[in-house]
Parts: structure tokens; C-alpha cells; sequence
């Protein structure tokens, strides 16, 4: 392990912890330094797989992993002090948390060239691991390997994880398996089933069911096969899905936690909820829109 | 002018502390923290619109798993049951509810070396929202254990 990389003194931790953590940066694609932040097993690092995890957006932290969701440490809402989590996933797994692409979080680009995309990204996530297995944590290149993720990593986890098979002749990586939670698998089916999806939670009436079947559907009839709701040409279609689209995403429900309190606290001048809403309706002309009434929203009450 | 449900602030003020980042051994040039960078999403190209030939490689050769917080609205449950649904895969085990602490946990289905899982009660940031379900099925799943 890289000893200039080990984290001596976390600020704001207070209670001990039983196993080695390292910050620092992957290298990928020339001129692009992915920031990481690693936290052996509290188990049995040796043996323990190891699992890498990255947060979506594009464009947002997998900071936000580590110190909101599932690692070791969880960041008070004071914003300086920590707390433990007991229910870390490096109770029985080395986690690896990767900033990617470049720009994003503390990762940076030597001519902040910020520009990027899918297969860029992918490619600058695979040589920063191969960096990782080869020069930072030799140590691990045999232990077991899982590729995680969460929203965009839906896209990043299979890229990735293709490269590192389609790869191991030239790099081998025990590549064991991937897992995604609430992952972009597809834009189409996320947008058709998002209508369904709230309809049958109660967030709009018949009405504008009713509307939304005739319009969009085929012979009447609401199912996955015969509605089109992602990227339908008919201008009374596309007009009954904004309104729907309003009310999911726009009117003060939570769209991450539909049940949940919706907080309103500074997240910078890009927010979550803004690069989320950047995957959603895209094919509609309303789709900026969108995007600016998220970013205009005033608090509701 | 915030936008609607996100909480961040703890982690700005986290990450930009200048003590931190010494602790994170990150260059003083390093721009300020920011949990989600507007211009690598603007500028970013989306260049698959589906994972479909992705997972039609990955499943025949390495075990995954797709779990979803059941009352997500950015990336829902039912698109994701749609589309690994619609992969064709041979049902290993049908769908059934998994357990955790004497509650229900979720539902999984298995398929061909592809589980579908969901987390009742948990919204997008399932480890967050769910922490112990979750890492009773995260658990499982790397150590190829029954949910």
C-alpha cells in the first residue's frame, strides 16, 4: 500500500477505527488524476473481496457514498464531525470509492478539460484501476473484485466491467461480479415506467390518466408494449407527459425518497437534483424546461 | 434559489475544509469540492441508450445483481424489473420476498446468473435510507448467499 497515501488524522473522527484507510489518485487516461479514498475491511482485508463504487450523476461525487450512504464514517450534519456507521459495507468487503471522470469532486484534469463521455469514461475508469491493482494496492490484484454502483453507475458499473473482462488477457482482474441500485439501464424504460410508476402511487388522478392512455397509447390499453411515454412524436402525447412530469419532478414531491421529507439546503450551484433530472424525458422538447424550472425552484411549504 | 431535495451542505463544508483536504493528501490547486460539477454533465456524451448488449455480455460470464429502493422516482423499480425482464434470462428462483431483522426486506428474483432485488422503503440512496437490509443483501450477494 502506498504509504503517502494512508490517512494518519481524519478530522472530525472521534471514535477508533480497526482498519487502514489511503486517499489519494488513480491515474487513467494522460493528464486526468482520478481521486480515490479506500477503506480496507474492518474484517479480514487479506481475504475480504474488493469493491469498488461509484455514484452517477454524470458529473456528481462518489464522496457522497462514502460519507452519506454506505462507508465506514458518516458526516454529521454540523458538516465537521463524523460518526460511525455500523452498517458500513467495509465491515466485510474492501471498498474502494472512485471520483470519475475528471472535474468531478476533488478528480481533476491537468488542462481542465472537462469535456467527456460514456466510452472516455470508461476507458479512464479501467486504466485508473489498473493503476490501483498494479502500482498503488499490488497486494489486492488476487482478491476477489465486484464492480458497484448507484443512478448513472447503471451506465459506468457495465461499461466498466465489459472493459475488465474483454481486458484480462492483457490485465487480468479477478472480476467476480457487478451490482447497481437504481440504475439507468435504459432511458426509455425508465421514462415509460415512471408514468405507470405514479399513477399507481396515487400522484395524479384519472383525469390525467385517462389523457395520458389516450394519447400515448395504443388501442387504449395502458401496458408496458402499447404506451410510449419516453420519446412520443404526438404533440397532445408529449403535452399530457409534461404535466405528468411536473407533478413528479417539479412540484415539491421528493423524487429521490417519495415518502420522505424534502430538504432544502444549499448543494452548490449544481445540484443532485439537477444532474438526476438531466437523464429523465430527454427525447421531449419540454426537457429544458424541465431542467430550468428545477433550477429556478423556489422551497415549496 | 435551491433546488428541492438534496442536502448537501454537510459534505461541502466537509470536503472543503482545508484541513481535510490536507488529511486527503489533495493539491492545494485542486478547485473546491462540489458534490455534482455542472459542466462535466453538460458537456457530457451520453453515447448508450440502453445496457442492453452490455448485460447480454456480462451475464453469461460474471454473477450481478440489480437492486432498486422500491419508492425511487429517478430511477424506479419497475423500470429496471422491464428492462431485466426483457434480457430473456432463464429464472433461476421465482420472486419472493427476502427478510431482514423479522421484516420484509424486498423482493428478488433470480435469473441466470442476474438477481433483481428490491428494498422496500428505500428511496434512491438505498445504503443510505435502508442501511442494514442493505448490507445484509449486498452481503449475500458478494458471498453468493441466500438473500
Amino acid at each position: 500500500a502506498p504509504a503517502a497515501d494512508e490517512i494518519k488524522n481524519l478530522p472530525g473522527l472521534s471514535h477508533d477505527i480497526s482498519f487502514k484507510h489511503y486517499s489519494g489518485y488513480l491515474n487513467g487516461v494522460e493528464g486526468k488524476h482520478l481521486h480515490y479514498w479506500f477503506t480496507e475491511s474492518s474484517r479480514d482485508p487479506v481475504n475480504d473481496p474488493v469493491v469498488l463504487w461509484m455514484n452517477g450523476g454524470p458529473g456528481c461525487s462518489s464522496m457522497e457514498g462514502l460519507l452519506a450512504e454506505l462507508g465506514p464514517y458518516l458526516i454529521n450534519p454540523d458538516g465537521k464531525t463524523l460518526r460511525k456507521n455500523k452498517y458500513a459495507w467495509n465491515t466485510m468487503a474492501n471498498v474502494l470509492f472512485l471520483e470519475a471522470p475528471a472535474c468531478v469532486g476533488l478528480s481533476y484534469d491537468d488542462n481542465d478539460n472537462c469535456s467527456t463521455g460514456d466510452d472516455e469514461t470508461s476507458l479512464g475508469n479501467y486504466l485508473a484501476l489498473q493503476d490501483f491493482f498494479k502500482n498503488k494496492f499490488p497486494e489486492y490484484r488476487n482478491n476477489s473484485f465486484f464492480i458497484t454502483g448507484e443512478s448513472y453507475g447503471g451506465i459506468y458499473v457495465p461499461t466498466l466491467a465489459v472493459r475488465v473482462l474483454k481486458g484480462q488477457d492483457q490485465f487480468p482482474i479477478n472480476l467476480q461480479g457487478y451490482a447497481i441500485g437504481n440504475g439507468l439501464s435504459s432511458y426509455e424504460l425508465n421514462d415509460d415506467s415512471i408514468i405507470f410508476f405514479a399513477y399507481y402511487h396515487g400522484l395524479f388522478g384519472d383525469d390525467l390518466w385517462t389523457r395520458l392512455v389516450e394519447h400515448c397509447c395504443t388501442g387504449g390499453r395502458p401496458t408496458r408494449q402499447t404506451c410510449n411515454f419516453s420519446n412520443s412524436k404526438w404533440p397532445m402525447c408529449s403535452q399530457v407527459v409534461q404535466k405528468a412530469s411536473d407533478i413528479i419532478y417539479n412540484e415539491g414531491l421528493n423524487m429521490y425518497n417519495l415518502y420522505d421529507n424534502c430538504p432544502h439546503t444549499t448543494a452548490g450551484k449544481f445540484s443532485r437534483h439537477e444532474a438526476d433530472l438531466s437523464n429523465i424525458l430527454r427525447q421531449h422538447d419540454f426537457h429544458s424546461t424541465l431542467m430550468l424550472r428545477a433550477k429556478n425552484k423556489k422551497p415549496v411549504q | 434559489l435551491d433546488p428541492p431535495c438534496t442536502n448537501g451542505t454537510d459534505l461541502l463544508m466537509y470536503l472543503n475544509t482545508p484541513e481535510v483536504r490536507m488529511a486527503l493528501h489533495i493539491p492545494l490547486d485542486v478547485k473546491k469540492f462540489e458534490l455534482c460539477n455542472d459542466e462535466v454533465n453538460f458537456k457530457y456524451q451520453r453515447e448508450y441508450s440502453t445496457m442492453r448488449p452490455q448485460y447480454e455480455f456480462l451475464t453469461s460470464r460474471v454473477r450481478g445483481l440489480i437492486y432498486n429502493g422500491d419508492i425511487d422516482m429517478a430511477c424506479n423499480f419497475l423500470g429496471d424489473e422491464w428492462f431485466v425482464e426483457s434480457l430473456g434470462l432463464q429464472v433461476k428462483e421465482g420472486r419472493r420476498m427476502w427478510h431482514q431483522g423479522g421484516q420484509v426486506g424486498g423482493f428478488v428474483k433470480r435469473f441466470t446468473n442476474l438477481d433483481l432485488v428490491t428494498v422496500r422503503g428505500a428511496g434512491h440512496m438505498v445504503p443510505e435510507d435502508k442501511p442494514a437490509p442493505s448490507l445484509q443483501m449486498i452481503t449475500s450477494f458478494l458471498f453468493n448467499k441466500p438473500y
